[in-house]
């Protein structure tokens, strides 16, 4: 069965939709399928992948609804074994469409649940490795609902002060949900995003970081790389825009070590 | 009476915290008192001011909650001139804790009506030449009450692709608040964050901006500047910080171009 993990960080602009896309990118190139599901109402990671907002057909919105399954809304990108569950703006309406819905907490692990019972039964529905699931910049119940229905959460954590200050509240929020909604969830890790080798700031923030969970975050850092946020203005990841840039090395070593990681749970 | 302006952008990490604190700093600095209201949960502008999370004994969750007026939680900041009301994590709870209030999308609103109303009949409240409030990442109900009881909304926006993407979207939020909620409520500009002259990317956003919003975007352009964000690890806005770094003169530039807009209106 897929490894379920939701990309989670209250904190806005830590690279979380960057880092769901391209690490399922890296993923997907050393032949573990992701399929990627976009639980944020901009639809970033939508857009980054090159679905454009006329192509989204049946959504996560749609899914949350019980209007579509999971797998009738899985579609194609241009990356061989990533596969996306596009978002659209109805997500912002969510909250109030199930607010009279006393499993509105649960309905994408419900879905997810459906889906993994579809794919045992028919062996053509793709079978992935990792599931991931991009959440929006709040602890609301869009990110609530990733929460239930993922086995961990990855927290993209950028190499700033006010990003660190957030970090112990998320901390403290996997906590509360894993005591009383999920008792499965756990920390998949700890990844800094956006290290600039230039300053002081990004430094202290990685010794600060290892220094309180050591053992969480990955040895793998992301340096900040302009390749990698030109990249989805042209609708691709950093690796088919430009494989070769600091980035996309980075999320390529960062794919290598999570599967050591998970080989060695 | 204050001109009171939001600053709302639902991408996150945009500089809506950054620039609430540094030109209200800037425009204390030139004699134009601020007050800035903290209504984010993770009260980033609270702590960029160097109101540390003990000493915050009145909060803009209180206010909402009408358990202390707007003009019991001011406190004072570093800045001479600058006042804030901080912000805790409390505020996360607030849509529960006023599901039932159908004044809920008021609250702050309302708050700030019975502020200017004391202010007037007493002349020790401080009198503010501006009143900023600073929006979490979401269009949730707290920037839901920051776009009812403001003039207007200040746009920061950062130079990067995914960041105008969403421009749409909050234009169109603006719009629909206005059309409905808030008739009152324009748009007070457009604010360029984080432009980074080494890349392309920074001079395209630019200029496609000002392609279709030309008289919104002010002149000024904040440029990337490490100093600012090392800035608020020290409790302190860049321009106490470091008063002669790129980024603070590009905010004390801002807030004349402000000033003399508002002048011209
Ligand atoms: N390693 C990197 N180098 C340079 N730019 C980056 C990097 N990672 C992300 N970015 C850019 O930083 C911005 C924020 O990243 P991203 O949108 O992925 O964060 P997010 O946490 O998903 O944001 P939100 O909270 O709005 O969902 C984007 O414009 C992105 O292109
Ligand atoms: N001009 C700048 N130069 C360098 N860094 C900056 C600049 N402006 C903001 N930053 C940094 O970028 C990050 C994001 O900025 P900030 O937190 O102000 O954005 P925000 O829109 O308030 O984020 P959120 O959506 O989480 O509320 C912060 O770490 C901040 O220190
Ligand atoms: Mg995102
Ligand atoms: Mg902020």
């Amino acid at each position: 069965a897929p490894r379920v993990m939701c990309l989670a960080n209250q904190k806005g602009g830590v690279g979380k939709t960057t880092t769901a896309i391209n690490l399922g990118t890296a993923l997907a190139a050393i032949g573990e399928p992701v399929l990627l599901i976009d639980l944020d109402p901009q639809g970033n990671a939508s857009t980054g992948l090159g679905i454009d907002r006329a192509d989204r057909k049946l959504t996560s919105f749609d899914v949350l609804l019980g209007d579509a399954t999971l797998a009738e809304a899985v579609c194609e990108t241009a990356v061989p074994g990533f596969h996306l569950v596009p978002a659209s703006m109805d997500l912002l309406g969510v909250e109030v469409e199930l607010s009279d819905n006393e499993r509105r907490i649960h309905r994408l692990a419900d879905a997810l649940a459906d889906y993994q019972a579809t794919s045992m039964a028919d062996s053509a529905v793709s079978r992935f490795s990792y599931i991931f699931i991009d959440c929006p910049p709040s602890l609301n119940m869009l990110t609530l609902n990733a929460m239930v229905a993922a086995q961990s959460v990855l927290v993209p954590l950028q190499c700033e002060f006010f990003a660190l200050e957030g970090l112990s509240q998320l901390l403290s929020t996997i906590e509360q949900v894993k005591g009383s909604l999920n008792p499965a969830l756990d920390i998949q890790g700890i990844v800094l995003t956006m290290f600039d080798a230039r300053n002081n700031l990004s430094s202290q923030v990685d010794a600060d970081v290892r220094s309180h969970f050591d053992g969480l975050v990955y040895d793998t850092v992301i340096p900040r790389n302009v390749r990698v946020s030109e990249a989805p203005s042209f609708g691709k990841p950093a690796l088919l825009y430009d494989h070769k840039c600091s980035g996309s090395l980075a999320y390529m070593q960062l794919a290598g070590e999570l599967v050591r990681r998970e080989r060695a749970r």
